[in-house]
């Protein structure tokens, strides 16, 4: 459930395309 | 005695030593020669020519060399900072370094603000703004009423743009930030910390030798 009150950028800021915690993994 | 080194060590294009990138990067030596384990592993994945493509970047961030995503496109384009299409080594290290856990926070605040502003022009807009948001959704199969959609992007950008000119210029972002840090809680990887465990170097700690 997205609230009407969510900050617009820490909804953003969830995206998979910027999680590079992935490159590590073997 | 050139000719004594029938084994020596194939550098890729975009090679710079480890000691010339942990100087201007919170890495150590042993961390930048870990790192380039990790990036001959990633830049050989698809193309074996020593660089960084964009569909092994997705590869290696979705297990998918072809999933398109907005925000992964402007990593990508971020850390190819000679816009040349693939991500060198030296680039690599050094735009890694902004998500070490030492960077300065104000190096990960400009970096979020580069990425966030997707037509360079110096201001994340309104209409920059909701783009990612419909990227978002579209990616994470959410859905969400079009009223709904307006009401986020405008409460977060009244919020932000507190001069209320129509666009977030970088000290509005920066002040933003510091009243929501978790704002750029994804410019860190603690990964980075243990990057020696998880990619030893021997191999490049005797090439290292064999060059002296």
């Amino acid at each position: 459930v997205v609230p009407a009150t969510m900050n617009a950028f820490e909804l953003i800021s969830t995206s998979q395309g910027l999680n590079l915690s992935s490159l590590f993994e073997k | 005695m050139g000719c004594a080194s029938s084994k020596r060590s194939k550098r890729t294009p975009g090679y710079e030593e480890p000691t010339v990138l942990a100087a201007e990067t919170p890495f150590t030596v042993s961390e930048v020669e870990a790192l380039y384990e990790l990036y001959k592993k990633l830049s050989n994945a698809i193309i074996a020519d020593g660089l960084i493509h964009k569909e092994e970047f997705q590869l290696a961030l979705f297990r998918n060399r072809n999933r398109r995503n907005l925000f992964a496109d402007r990593i990508f384009d971020l850390f190819d900072v000679k816009r040349n299409g693939v991500i060198e080594f030296g680039e690599f290290v050094r735009s890694l370094g902004v998500f070490h856990p030492n960077a300065p926070v104000a190096d990960k605040i400009a970096f979020a603000f580069r990425l966030y502003d997707l037509r360079q022009t110096g201001f994340i807009e309104r209409e920059e703004l909701k783009e990612m948001v419909l990227a978002l959704l579209h990616e994470s199969d959410l859905v969400l009423s079009e009223d709904v959609v307006e009401t986020i992007v405008d409460k977060t950008f009244t919020d932000a743009d507190t001069k209320g000119d129509g666009k977030i210029d970088t000290e509005e972002w920066k002040e933003f930030v510091s009243k929501h840090p978790s704002l750029i809680k994804n410019m860190t990887l603690p990964y980075l910390k243990d990057i020696t465990l998880a990619f030893p170097s021997f191999v490049v700690a005797s090439e290292v030798e064999e060059s002296d």
